[in-house]
């Protein structure tokens, strides 16, 4: 059986939060080094990959590998009932028709217990190769997503450039251009304001910023976000957990010309 | 232009 506690709700509810408008069923793998998901979206242009480390729960139990198929709306509606703060348990038997969740109060004695029906989901799972990335840039969630909203009122497209300078996001549109150029800093007061570049080649990819703004509602999870490149290869853009638990999106890039 | 790929173009079926 899986038992698995999370001292914080609000964990499971950002992850969820941040892939349900990518992915609608997906199962939950869970085992005993932790749950794990992989999901396309589908139109098969991005693929989730969430990590929660068996170390990221307290207690975590799980003795035989139990796929947990959920649709995420209907899970959505569930984690609302739980508040940020409280401690969450995720309970399922071995052959689950359902997943049991119960919501504790730290503050009072209410507890809160919830079944969701499970659904049989066959996925395909893919095999992500080892990439050693030309660029890998660290920097805060929040400008990540103010760069993408930003340029998507001008196109659908952005181009990433990575060099010695910096990192450059451009794009074009019907009305005109936009580029932000971040070049790396660092921040003694507050490293989660640092941008760090590490190049070994430069790189030069054309992404649709549909998807990556809808990658950037998992800024509420991680105040860094690592955007990882190499020419003619998905983009890694992944939210680091506690416990080396992750959100990690891939998004193949747009080629041609 | 660009055309979009398919992440299914970079990573196999496991």
């Amino acid at each position: 059986m899986l038992e698995a506690k999370l001292d914080q709700a609000s964990i499971l509810k950002k992850v969820v939060d941040a892939i349900k408008d990518l992915v609608q069923d997906c199962n939950f793998d869970c085992n005993d080094s932790g749950i794990a998901l992989q999901a396309m979206d589908n139109s098969h242009v991005a693929l989730v990959s969430m990590a929660l480390k068996a170390e990221s729960f307290q207690p975590y139990r799980c003795d035989r590998n139990i796929a947990l198929g959920l649709n995420l709306t209907s899970l959505t509606k569930v984690l609302r009932a739980a508040q940020n703060e409280d401690m969450l348990t995720l309970r399922a038997e071995d052959a689950p028709d359902s997943l049991n969740l119960v919501f504790e109060s730290k503050a009072d004695d209410r507890i809160s217990e919830y079944d969701l029906k499970l659904m049989d989901i066959d996925q395909e799972h893919l095999g992500i190769p080892e990439t050693e990335y030309a660029a890998t840039i660290t920097l805060p969630s929040s400008e990540f997503r103010r760069i993408c909203t930003d340029l998507m009122a001008l196109s659908e497209s952005v181009t990433i450039d990575a060099s010695k300078d910096g990192v450059k996001f451009s794009c074009t549109g019907d009305i005109g251009n936009g580029a932000v150029t971040l070049r790396s800093h660092t921040n003694v007061d507050k490293p989660e304001l640092n941008v760090d570049i590490e190049l070994s080649e430069p790189v030069s990819l054309t992404f649709s910023l549909k998807y990556l703004v809808n990658f950037c509602k998992a800024s509420a999870l991680s105040h860094q976000v690592k955007i990882c490149l190499s020419n003619e290869v998905p983009l890694l853009v992944e939210y680091a957990l506690e416990n080396q638990s992750h959100l990690r999106f891939y998004l193949a890039p747009k080629i041609g010309d | 232009g660009k055309q979009q790929r398919s992440i299914l173009g970079f990573f196999s079926k496991a």
